[in-house]
């Protein structure tokens, strides 16, 4: 069952790697407090963004714990894929190219699943496969418009 | 699989029934502040049983019924249910299912060599372990459906009391029932496949430990 | 004691409701739990978006929760001025004609109090006075330059 | 009153010194991801003295000193102290009080007509109410400051104890007197005049006791 465990860990830690310095063009990997009792051990995200000194991850600003967590969520899914991805603002901390970086890696995820991500960011809309508008008149029902890209 | 429609009537901000249709691949959602985006994730979740009142914004599952007039949300606030007579939210969530039971007739076809002509889609050639570990589901004559619809319908009188029932291709079930079947899909309720606006630095702000179990839940 | 804390109250009130409709088109005005009970009373924010019914302040979008938050603050600002106010990414989860009306609004208050404003929106900054650009070359210090506008 | 002034020497991001120059009215800060944004508000707060560490997202306020280098990281990472010797971080915040003291010495003027030519800035016309009540500093000799330098400066030593110190002018004061002189000039800790990233929608999730607490202390 531990090994179960490391099986897993491994593979999430291999990925992460590779999509946070694909995202953050940083570099980052996963980290065990206890590699000899991982059951009861926790599990921390060690990030350098950019080439900083490893921080902390509560100091990070709001842009780096953005990516540094949406690199996690990836890095679970390339081991264990869920159907279908529903992210509501992931974008809102990121600046332009973060937005631009992460809209690109979300197209690349989406040949295996489907992602519905609602944005506010020019970026993301411009890279999906088509935007759902929706709208409200003054008082009025949520209505849906389909708009192929 | 995909999702491919979801069905929203009297939920939220949905007056009346609305359809969202969905594909395979990227869809952006957007539009004004207030207009009803997050509310189709609500809905979603909402339908799959994947999250708390709290986890839609409401205080109440109530909440969640569409009080579109002025008179009712009026009632509602000042805490008294105002309404005439029993109202109801409901949420259809139709998978798109054709790729699995598509892979499914290939596995079947490829295990069970000596089935003669004319003859599909038996289970016979493979074991329940196998069938376990395959994302399609089967009908009750054991072939594969290419599409599963998910219905979730929320009724409440106008004394305030409410019942929730769970339809899996409009037959009853329990939410643990539908639990099971979305697992056989790869969807469970700590999937981390959603994320809430406002939550997507939760990972980073998470109990260490809390972080780890993600692992073992995957394991 | 009563009484000062109804004088603050009332023109708390007055200023709300000018500034909630001017950011978001809608009504807005605060109410209090216990009118009689003032100083052990709850104090709470009733707000209709752009002529939607009155809702539980939790189930308003993430947009709207922050123009209600926001029309409050102006509202403290009117009536107890501080001679500074530092906002960070206070727009980013508005769309681009909240985020429009919001700038203008701080331009505004801008007349009466100085604005410190951490944005990554276009609409805030192009209303700004000035800009300060703040960058940090790969692992290497904040470095900041003043750009006026 | 503004603020014309924020001197962030060895504190979070800023290594060196950084003088970022301020003017009133409407200024925007903007810059990428991790760039030192949001480490600016940290280093004005934190000079005034209205954070805890949390509120400047740091554990402790040791992690507020620059870590440069990746092996004074590293050893902090691991939670040793890695430091050789004494490390400081210094903010200055410098606050421009032209027009309060212009003010003021038009009260004064008005108030003592009978002050024979020459014979300026004595506050003996206004009474100690008067003189609490406007936003103006007073040097030793009783004239209007046009300026006000608030000033703290965080030691850390190898085995990785920590002195916290705050200077007004240059003169070293208790955190009581900084906020008793930031009270006077309608600075509070719980101002609600700043906003931290993430935060703006909390006075919408607070307790509505706190909420009217707000009131309260307004009034
Ligand atoms: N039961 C209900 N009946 C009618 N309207 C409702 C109900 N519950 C919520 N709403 C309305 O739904 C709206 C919020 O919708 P939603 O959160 O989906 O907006 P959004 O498009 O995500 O906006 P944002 O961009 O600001 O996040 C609110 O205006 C709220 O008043
Ligand atoms: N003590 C320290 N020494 C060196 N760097 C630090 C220290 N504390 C924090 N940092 C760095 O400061 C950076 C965060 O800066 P800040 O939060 O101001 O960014 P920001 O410009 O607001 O970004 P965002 O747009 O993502 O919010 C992080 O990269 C962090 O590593
Ligand atoms: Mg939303
Ligand atoms: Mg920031």
């Amino acid at each position: 069952r531990q090994q179960a465990f490391y099986e897993a860990y491994e593979a999430v830690d291999r990925n992460f790697r590779t999509i946070f310095a694909e995202l953050s063009q940083g570099d980052g990997r996963l980290h065990l407090d206890d590699p000899e009792d991982p059951l009861n051990s926790g599990l921390n995200l060690i990030a350098h963004p950019k080439g900083k000194p490893v921080r902390r991850l509560a100091s990070m600003s709001g842009g780096e714990k953005s990516l540094t967590a949406l690199s996690f969520i990836f890095a679970l899914q390339r081991y264990r894929p869920s159907p279908f991805y529903a992210f509501d603002e992931v974008d809102m901390f990121l600046d332009g190219a973060n937005v631009e970086r992460l809209a690109k890696m979300v197209r690349q995820q989406a040949q295996e699943a489907q992602f519905i991500v609602v944005s506010l960011r020019r970026p993301t809309i411009e890279s999906a496969d088509r935007v759902i508008g929706v709208t409200q008149a003054r008082g009025a029902h949520t209505q849906v418009l389909g708009i192929a890209l | 699989m995909f999702v491919k429609r979801v069905e929203i009537s009297n939920f939220k901000s949905f007056g009346g029934t609305v359809a969202v249709p969905l594909l395979p691949g990227f869809t952006a959602i957007s539009g004004p502040n207030g207009s009803g985006k997050s509310n189709i994730l609500d809905a979603l979740l909402f339908a799959l049983g994947l999250s708390s009142s709290k986890g839609m914004r409401a205080d109440r599952l109530p909440d969640l019924v569409n009080q579109s007039s002025v008179g009712a949300a009026a009632g509602a606030a000042a805490g008294k249910s105002s309404r005439r007579s029993t109202v109801e939210a409901t949420v259809t969530v139709t998978f798109d299912l054709t790729a699995e039971a598509r892979a499914f007739g290939a596995a079947i076809a490829r295990s069970t060599p000596d089935t003669p002509e004319g003859e599909e889609g038996s289970a016979s050639g493979l074991s329940e372990a196998d069938l376990g570990a395959l994302p399609v589901v089967l009908d009750d004559e054991g072939r594969p459906q290419e599409e599963l619809r998910v219905t979730r319908r929320l009724r409440v009188t106008p004394q305030g009391t409410y019942t929730s029932n769970y339809y899996l291709d409009d037959r009853p079930c329990t939410l643990t029932e539908l639990h099971q079947q979305l697992n056989r899909l790869r969807i469970y309720p700590e999937g981390y496949n959603v994320v809430l606006q406002g939550d997507v630095t939760g990972i980073i702000s998470m109990h260490p430990r809390e972080r780890r179990q993600i692992i073992d839940e995957l394991a």
